[in-house]
């Protein structure tokens, strides 16, 4: 099981802008 | 007329739509110790698109709630005291919605839109890259 904070740090990645 | 730095210029939610303007602002906030305001931002976007059915989403909405709301951090202390307490009891209650942030995220994104963003547009750190 993933730890709150890697959950909350992917949850932060997957929102932020990708290289173009 | 369209480059990145005009967009930036255009306002907040174009800025933190680019990648290098998004990683830019990131260290000017490092460096202002707020830097989890704009974590917190990303956040409440990250966790609008999650899937209400997989049980990794209480989770990572009871993880928000503990790393930014319940304590006393600079999120915390930004946000109106109505706005936690529906945090709180939707996340005692265990009655996530998609939507639960975003009221918080509004609050958030006005403060930094009046304060954090028009600093950066006039800070060192974004005219040395400009």
């Amino acid at each position: 099981i993933d730890s709150e904070d890697d959950l909350l740090q992917e949850c932060i990645s997957s929102a932020m802008p990708k290289k173009k | 007329p369209d480059s990145p730095l005009a967009r930036w210029t255009k306002s907040l939610h174009s800025l933190l739509g680019d990648q290098d303007g998004a990683h830019l602002f990131r260290t000017f906030l490092e460096r202002e110790k707020c830097v989890d305001t704009l974590d917190f931002w990303f956040a409440c976007n990250g966790f609008r698109q999650m899937d209400l059915q997989d049980t990794k989403t209480l989770r990572v909405a009871k993880a928000i709630y503990k790393r930014y709301i319940e304590n006393n951090s600079i999120v915390a202390k930004q946000l109106k005291p109505a706005t936690k307490t529906y945090i709180r009891d939707s996340i005692k209650k265990q009655q996530i919605d998609s939507a639960m942030f975003d009221q918080a995220q509004t609050e958030i994104q006005a403060t930094m839109e009046e304060n954090a963003y028009q600093m950066f547009l006039t800070s060192d750190i974004y005219l040395e890259y400009v």
